[in-house]
C-alpha cells in the first residue's frame, strides 16, 4: 500500500533515532473463515527529550476494531465500543477539561489508518494494542489475509503468526510479501489436514535494508492465500455455540452465458492512464467473451453512443471490431450517467422482448465511471430512482467506479439496489488489471435465484437467505442462531438454478462437533462464531441501512447495528471506540470510523492529534493534554463555515448547526 | 460384476456373472424407443485374488437421447452433460437435479437416481471399501426397477428381460458341491445346467447386503441371455446396442 505524503512524514517521525521498538507481534487466529487480528507493540522513548511516539496499523476496510489499549509508563487506557454520539459527547466533555486527544482513522484506498501518537518524556515504556476482526471474503478460489507491517525500524524482538483452523480442511495455503524476495523463505508455513499456521520472524540483521543499513526493509504486505476443502457440491454447514454458519462455494458447474452492455464513461477526466487501461481492461474482457455469450457497448460523456444498437454475440468477429471502437474513443466532454445507463437497460429489454436472451442467461449492465453525473439528470437520489424503476428483476448492475473523484457510495448504492456489486479502481494502482479481476470475478455465474432454507423451528436471527447469483470462485455465507433442540443435528435446504438445471441441495451438522474439535485446538479463535454473526449481521445491517426507504426504517436499522456494535464491541460507522484511563476516566481518547474520502473527512486530518505526558510526577498523576486541537473536534457552540464544509474540511458527520449535531445524515 | 434378474411371472430369481476385460462397457437397457440407454464401465481389483481379477462397475451412466442428457455415476463424482455443459457432483452431498424430465437424486455417500419422465428409474448404489485394502476397490451397483415403462424395442443386458421370458426349471439334484443343487432350465430354446446358490442385494441393507436365492447361469449367461456376452460391450458409455 502508498502511503499518502501526510502519512510519509507521520512515518518519518516515528523513525527518528531516539525510539526503540523493542517488540512488534502480529498474531492472527482464523477460525472458519473468520480472523481476530492482534497488533502489539512495545516503544521505549530511549534519547534524551521527551517526544512522540506514534503507532500506526493499515487494517482492512471490511474489518471493525473490537479494541485498543495503551499503556505509558504503567498507566493504561483501556478501549471501550460506545454509540457514536454518546462517545463524542464524553470525549467533548474531557476535552474541555483539556483530558483528551484523538486517536485517528484515515482512509487509504483498501485500508484504514489507525494512528495515535503520545508524546512522552525520555525513559518512558508505551506499549500499544490493537484488535481487530474480519470476514475472509472469498474470491477467485481463495481467502486473502493481508497484514500491513510497519514496525517503522529494526525490532529485537518482531513476529508475525497467522493460525488457520478449518474445519473441513484446507486445500492449499501460500504466502506473498511485498517487502522483497529476500523474505519470502523467512515464512515459514506449516499444515496439517484443518489447520495451518504462518509465521515470519526475522531477526535484526534480516530486517535490514542491507547488511549494513539500519533502516528496516519490512515495510508493506504479507499475505496469506488459502482456501479450504470441499467435499460437498452442497456447501458446509458448522454449528459452534449455538450459532450456525452455512458456507456455499460450490464448483465444476457450467456458467450461464451471458448478456453484458458495458457503459464506459467516456467524459474529459477519463482522459490519459485512466482511458488506456480500460482499454487495455476491456480487450481482455473482450477476448473472454463466448459465443455463447451477447454483449453491447455503450460509451457515454454529455452524449450517449451505442457502438452497437442491440446485443451480438461475442464472436471473435465482433469482439475484435468492438476493441477497435473502443481503442478510438478520445475522452472528452460531461458525463450523463442517467441516460448512458437508460440506453444499457433500454438495449437488454429490447432484446428481451424480441425474445433473443436465452431464459437461463445473466443479464448484466457493467458500468465504468470515474466521476459524477454533470449533464442530463445529474441528481443522484432521482438517478438512483430511475434505475430501479427501469431495471427488471432478470438485470442487475455493476459498478466500477475509477480513482476518488467519484461518487463510490452513490455507485455502490444502485449495484446493491439491482442486484449487484461494486468495486473501486485505483487510477494511481494498475487499474487495467484491477477491472480485469472484478470482471473475473462476476463474469462466471454458476448458480441464480439462490434460497437457503432451515425449518422454522430451528434456527432464528439468519442473515440474508436468498441471493440473487453466485459466482465462480466466491462464497455465499448464511449465519443465524440455532434455537435449542432435542436434535444433536442442523439441517437445512438450498434451491437454486444452474445454467442447464434445478437444483436443490441438502445440507447437514452435527452441532457440537465443530465445539469439540474447537476444544482442543490450542490456537483457535475462542468465541468466533458470536462475533462472526454479529459481524456479518452488522455488515449486511449498513447495508440495508443506506437503501431504507423510510426515515423511520431507516432509524430501526440504526438502533439495531448499534445494539449489535455495542454488544459485540465492534467499532462500526454507528460506534466509536473511547479509550479511558483507569486511573482517570476522564481522560480520554476517541476513535471514529472514517468516510468515503469523498467526503472530504479524512486526508485533511492533522497527523497532530496526540497525547501529551509530561514527566510522571512524585505522586504518580499522568495527565493528557492535546497539544492541538484535531479540527473535526470543532466545539458544538461554533459551527463550521461553509467555506469549509464545501472544501470537504470538516467531518459531515459532524456538521453542526444551531448548536444541534447532526449525525450521519440520519 | 453378478447378475440378478428377478422373473415374477416364474417367481424367481437367475443370477449370472459376467467377466469381461477391465475398461469394457457393458451394455444393460437399450431402448431406441425411449431413448434411454444404461451402460456400466468396468473396473478391476486391483491385484489378481486365487487366480483371480474381479471387476466391477466403475462408471454407470445414463444417457437420454432426447434431451441428449447423461448422467455419468463414478465412485468418485456425479456428473451431468447437455452436450456443451456438464456438471459435476460430489458424493459428499445431498441432492436433487431436475434437468427437463430428468431427475438426479443424489443421497450422500450412498446412491444417486435418476428418473426420466417418471417412466424409467436406475439407481446407482456406491460401495465403498477400506482405502488400503490390499484387492479390493470402491465399485457400484446398478438397480432397475421392474416397472420401469421401456418401449417394446428395449434390450441390453437387463432390458432385454423386461418381457420376461418363459423358463422352466426341473431336475434339481445333488451338484458336485452338497451345498448347490443343480437343475436343468429351459429358456429360450436352450437347455441349461443350472446351480443353485445365491447372490448379495445391497438394495435394503447397503453395508452387508441381503442373500437372494436364484438359479445361476454358468459361461457368463450364456443360453439366458441373448446372444453371447460380448455382443453387449459398446465403444462408449451413451452407445446404444447395434442390433444385427
Amino acid at each position: 500500500a502508498t502511503l499518502t505524503s501526510e502519512e510519509q512524514e507521520d512515518f518519518g517521525a516515528i523513525t527518528g533515532q531516539d525510539i526503540t521498538v523493542k517488540s512488534y507481534k502480529v498474531e492472527s487466529r482464523i477460525t472458519s473463515r473468520f480472523a481476530h487480528v492482534t497488533v502489539r507493540s512495545s516503544v521505549v522513548n530511549s534519547g534524551t527529550k521527551a517526544q512522540s511516539i506514534a503507532f500506526n496499523v493499515q487494517i482492512p476496510k471490511r474489518a471493525f476494531i473490537s479494541n485498543f489499549t495503551m499503556n505509558v509508563n504503567g498507566i493504561t487506557f483501556v478501549g471501550s465500543v460506545k454509540e457514536k454520539t454518546l462517545a463524542r459527547k464524553l470525549y467533548a466533555r474531557a476535552r474541555s477539561r483539556n483530558h483528551a486527544a484523538g486517536i485517528v482513522r484515515t482512509n487509504s484506498q483498501d485500508l484504514e489508518v489507525f494512528k495515535t501518537e503520545v508524546h512522552v518524556p525520555p525513559g518512558s515504556n508505551i506499549e500499544f494494542e490493537l484488535h481487530y476482526q474480519e470476514m475472509m471474503e472469498r474470491k477467485l478460489g481463495f481467502y486473502e489475509h493481508s497484514l500491513y507491517l510497519q514496525p517503522g525500524r529494526l525490532v529485537p524482538h518482531f513476529q508475525v503468526d497467522v493460525y488457520i483452523y478449518e474445519q473441513n480442511g484446507i486445500a492449499s495455503v501460500e504466502t506473498s510479501n511485498t517487502f522483497g524476495t529476500q523474505f519470502a523463505e523467512l515464512i515459514k508455513v506449516t499444515s496439517t489436514k484443518d489447520k495451518a499456521h504462518v509465521v515470519f520472524k526475522p531477526s535484526v540483521q534480516q530486517q535490514r535494508e542491507c547488511a549494513n543499513c539500519t533502516n528496516s526493509a519490512i515495510d508493506g504486505e504479507l499475505t496469506v492465500k488459502y482456501d479450504v476443502t470441499r467435499d460437498s457440491t452442497s456447501g458446509e454447514l458448522q454449528v459452534s455455540d449455538s450459532y450456525f454458519f452455512y458456507f456455499l462455494a460450490p464448483s465444476n458447474l457450467s456458467p450461464f452465458p451471458k448478456n453484458i452492455v458495458f457503459v464506459i464513461d467516456v467524459s474529459g477526466s477519463m482522459w490519459g492512464v485512466k482511458m488506456k487501461q480500460t482499454v487495455e481492461a476491456m480487450r481482455a474482457i473482450l477476448d473472454d467473451l463466448t459465443v455463447e455469450d451477447q454483449f453491447g457497448i455503450i460509451d457515454f460523456n454529455h452524449n450517449v453512443r451505442c457502438w452497437n444498437e442491440d446485443l451480438v454475440p461475442g464472436s471473435s468477429l465482433h469482439t475484435t471490431s468492438a476493441k477497435s471502437y473502443i481503442e478510438s474513443i478520445k475522452p472528452n466532454g460531461g458525463t450523463n450517467i442517467n441516460e448512458a445507463l437508460m440506453r444499457a437497460v433500454q438495449m437488454l429489454m429490447r432484446a428481451f422482448n424480441q425474445d433473443l436472451i436465452n431464459s437461463r442467461s445473466i443479464s448484466m449492465i457493467i458500468l465504468v465511471s470515474d466521476g459524477d453525473p454533470t449533464v442530463g439528470e445529474i441528481k443522484l437520489s432521482v438517478i438512483q430512482k430511475n434505475i430501479k424503476r427501469a431495471m427488471r428483476e432478470e438485470f442487475s448492475l455493476f459498478s466500477v467506479g475509477i480513482g476518488f473523484d467519484v461518487d463510490y457510495d452513490f455507485l455502490e448504492r444502485i449495484a446493491m439496489e439491482n442486484r449487484g456489486m461494486a468495486q473501486r479502481i485505483y487510477a494511481n494502482h494498475d487499474a487495467a488489471e484491477q477491472l480485469r479481476t472484478f470482471y473475473h470475478q462476476v463474469s462466471s455465474p454458476l448458480l441464480s435465484k439462490i434460497a437457503v432454507r432451515f425449518s422454522d423451528e430451528s434456527v432464528t436471527n439468519v442473515t440474508q437467505s436468498q441471493f440473487d447469483k453466485y459466482f465462480s470462485g466466491s462464497e455465499l455465507v448464511v449465519a443465524g442462531r440455532v434455537l435449542p433442540s432435542e436434535s444433536s443435528s442442523l439441517s437445512g435446504y438450498t434451491s437454486a438454478s444452474s445454467a442447464n438445471m434445478d437444483l436443490i441441495l441438502e445440507m447437514d451438522a452435527d452441532i457440537h462437533k465443530l465445539d469439540e474439535e474447537l476444544a482442543k485446538q490450542q490456537h483457535s479463535f475462542t468465541g468466533f462464531a458470536k462475533q462472526m454473526w454479529a459481524y456479518l449481521t452488522i455488515k449486511q445491517l449498513i447495508g440495508e441501512r443506506s437503501l431504507a426507504p423510510t426515515a423511520a426504517k431507516k432509524r430501526k436499522i440504526t438502533q439495531r447495528i448499534i445494539s449489535l456494535s455495542l454488544d459485540h464491541q465492534f467499532v462500526t460507522p454507528l460506534t466509536a471506540l473511547l479509550v479511558t484511563n483507569d486511573d482517570d476516566p476522564t481522560e480520554m481518547l476517541l476513535a471514529d470510523s472514517p468516510m468515503d474520502p469523498k467526503h472530504g473527512c479524512c486526508s485533511a486530518l492533522p497527523a497532530t492529534s496526540r497525547v501529551t505526558f509530561p514527566p510522571r510526577p512524585p505522586g504518580g498523576m499522568v495527565y493528557a493534554t492535546p497539544p492541538s486541537r484535531p479540527h473535526w473536534l470543532l466545539p458544538a457552540t461554533q459551527p463550521p463555515t461553509p467555506s469549509q464544509v464545501k472544501k470537504g474540511e470538516v467531518d459531515e458527520t459532524l456538521v453542526t448547526t444551531n448548536g444541534v449535531t447532526r449525525v450521519d445524515e440520519d | 460384476p453378478h447378475f440378478i434378474i428377478r422373473l415374477p411371472r416364474s417367481n424367481m430369481d437367475v443370477c449370472f456373472n459376467i467377466d469381461s476385460k477391465p475398461g469394457h462397457i457393458l451394455n444393460l437397457v437399450s431402448d431406441i424407443g425411449t431413448g434411454v440407454v444404461v451402460n456400466g464401465q468396468l473396473i478391476s481389483s486391483k491385484k489378481v485374488h486365487k487366480d483371480k481379477l474381479k471387476t466391477y462397475f466403475g462408471v454407470v451412466s445414463v444417457y437420454y437421447q432426447p434431451e441428449g442428457f447423461s448422467v455419468t455415476v463414478s465412485t468418485d463424482r456425479i456428473t451431468t452433460t447437455d452436450g456443451r455443459r456438464s456438471n459435476v457432483f460430489t458424493w459428499g452431498s445431498t441432492a436433487e437435479i431436475t434437468h427437463d424430465g430428468v431427475t438426479v437424486s443424489i443421497v450422500k455417500n450412498a446412491q444417486a437416481t435418476i428418473t426420466i419422465n417418471n417412466r424409467i428409474q436406475v439407481t446407482v448404489l456406491l460401495h465403498r471399501v477400506w482405502k488400503k485394502h490390499p484387492v479390493n476397490v470402491d465399485f457400484l451397483g446398478v438397480y432397475l426397477s421392474n416397472s420401469n415403462q421401456y418401449s417394446p424395442l428395449v434390450h441390453g443386458l437387463i432390458g432385454q428381460f423386461s418381457q420376461e421370458p418363459e423358463v422352466r426349471v426341473y431336475g434339481v439334484h445333488e451338484g458336485a458341491d452338497p451345498l448347490k443343487k443343480e437343475a436343468t432350465m429351459e429358456v429360450k430354446g436352450n437347455k441349461l445346467l443350472v446351480t443353485r446358490g445365491w447372490q448379495k442385494d445391497y438394495t435394503w441393507d447397503r453395508k452387508h447386503g441381503s442373500n437372494v436365492y436364484c438359479w445361476f447361469i454358468h459361461n457368463s449367461g450364456k443360453g439366458f441371455i441373448d446372444g453371447h456376452y460380448s455382443d453387449y460391450i459398446v465403444p462408449d458409455l451413451d452407445s446404444f446396442l447395434q442390433l444385427p
